[in-house]
């Protein structure tokens, strides 16, 4: 199957949105 | 009339349930009676909700551990996905628990929980952070000492992540070795 993966970029501005 | 996208209210999805524990060294009590869960999370926001709302590391009384493991690992030696595996170990120096301990576990934990080892991400079992007075150590678990692509891959990785300079050499130990040790040293199995 397709494994969900996420870069730290995306990861660190995910903390950041509300 | 506003239209909002899915990506406005759809969490996003980690391709594993993590678990994230908690030791804290209190003597009177047995090794597993120190050792707690403290919540468990499957999407990215979840994860921060999480990251935001706990101590860091650098903050912790000395003795005490964080670990984050895969949902249905316990963080220890005796688990079925543990007791044939090991660990790329970081040992920090006493300076570098302000300079490098909570940067180096933030890493760490978007290594696992952004899936960075590709496929052989599903050789990893999980991570723990060590707060000891005489340093700091930060180590990545994986399931089985005898798969060496994977291993080497995960430590070339995890290093590269990290900024560890090529000359400075990180080691992977397995936990027989671990528990079996005579010295203060166990020997690597692998290096990177």
């Amino acid at each position: 199957g397709t494994r969900i993966i996420y870069d730290r970029k995306f990861l660190l501005d995910c903390r950041s949105s509300p | 009339q506003e239209i909002v996208s899915p990506e406005d209210y759809i969490k996003h999805p980690l391709q594993n349930r993590w678990a994230l524990w908690f030791f804290k060294n209190d003597k009177s009590k047995t090794w597993q009676a120190n050792l707690r869960l403290i919540s468990k999370f499957d999407t990215v926001e979840d994860f921060w909700a999480l990251y935001n709302h706990i101590q860091l590391s650098s903050n912790l009384m000395s003795g005490c551990d964080y670990c984050l493991f895969k949902d249905g690992i316990e963080p220890m030696w005796e688990d079925e996905r543990n007791k044939r595996g090991g660990r790329w170990l970081i040992t920090l120096s006493k300076q570098q628990r302000r300079a490098d301990l909570d940067r180096f576990w933030l890493e760490t934990l978007l290594c696992l929980v952004g899936e960075a080892f590709d496929d052989h991400s599903d050789d990893v079992c999980g991570a723990v952070v060590n707060v000891r007075a005489k340093g700091d150590k930060i180590s990545i678990w994986t399931t089985d000492f005898e798969n060496k692509d994977a291993i080497v891959h995960i430590g070339q990785v995890y290093k590269d992540r990290l900024g560890v300079p090529p000359k400075v050499i990180i080691g992977y130990q397995s936990h027989t070795d671990t528990a079996t040790k005579s010295g203060s040293t166990t020997k690597n199995k692998f290096v990177v």
